[in-house]
């Protein structure tokens, strides 16, 4: 089972 | 005042395509230099990141910084009733509450304006590191647009995995397993063509099929489509839109629980 990550766990806000 | 004209206007209908599904509403952040746009789908999977740079139009003028919030549907509403040969020109007022596009014809005997109402957006901006990829794969667009339908068959995911013989995208599901490998190009007539895979260090990621699918809808943008992948971090899928900019989008890998 695959779980998704969200892209604001990469990016942050400026 | 703000003025932005496209004599290859089929270009911003392009892009609509490419950006309408995944996202509602969007602001386009106009300044000096060109158009930028960036932000994330509702589930916050995934990031657009648009760059027109001001030399790619034939008449930029951004007196003032704007940013335009804008409802993607009615957008593309709009940008339907232009045809593909129309001269396009997007124009705003400093601090107005709506935006204009002009349309003419290429003989200048229709022209057509469409004013639509501007929208407050708070979007974060997301800050993107420099990343120094480990691959970086190039691959004609409609190659990819055609591997990730096909593999969307056999599951909600795909795994993309480069080594300096190739690339091979993989999937598995219900009804089977489906696996194609794509081997880096020798001498091609058309640059288009080639398959080229710059690989310091191989990688293997797990991505969302339906978001794949959706950022092939860029496809008629460009021939060639651009995979930059390390691992544990999101990847990017790029295309170049003309010689005006490129569209980036990125994705998060999928992990394993």
């Amino acid at each position: 089972i695959m779980s998704q990550k969200s892209i604001t766990s990469f990016f942050k806000p400026n | 005042m703000f003025e932005a004209r496209l004599v290859q206007g089929s270009l911003l209908k392009k892009v609509m395509e490419a950006i309408k599904d995944l996202l509602n509403e969007a602001s386009f952040d106009c300044a000096h230099s060109g158009i930028l746009l960036q932000a994330m789908d509702n589930s916050h999977v995934s990031l657009v990141s648009l760059n027109l740079r001001k030399e790619g139009f034939d008449k930029y003028r951004c007196d003032r910084n704007i940013v335009m919030g804008m409802n993607l549907t009615s957008m593309s509403k709009i940008l339907k009733c232009a045809s593909n040969d129309d001269i396009i020109t997007m124009k705003a007022q400093d601090s107005a509450d709506t935006v204009t596009f002009v349309f003419e014809s290429p003989n200048q005997e229709k022209v057509s304006e469409y004013e639509m109402k501007l929208m407050n957006l708070d979007q974060d901006q997301l800050g993107i590191p420099e990343t120094e990829y480990c691959c970086i794969i190039k691959l004609p667009s409609g190659e990819f647009a055609r591997i990730c339908r096909d593999l969307s068959q056999f599951g909600e995911s795909i795994v993309i995995s480069c080594t300096k013989e190739g690339v091979k995208f993989s999937a598995a599901g219900d009804i089977g397993t489906a696996n194609i490998k794509l081997a880096q190009t020798g001498t091609v007539d058309k640059e288009e063509d080639a398959v080229i895979v710059d690989m310091q260090e191989p990688v293997t990621l797990t991505f969302s099929c339906k978001y794949l699918n959706m950022f092939t809808k860029a496809t008629p943008l460009s021939p060639q489509v651009c995979l930059s992948m390390s691992p544990d971090v999101p990847l990017v899928v790029e295309y170049k839109i003309g010689e005006i900019g490129h569209i980036r989008y990125y994705l998060a890998p999928r992990i394993g629980d």
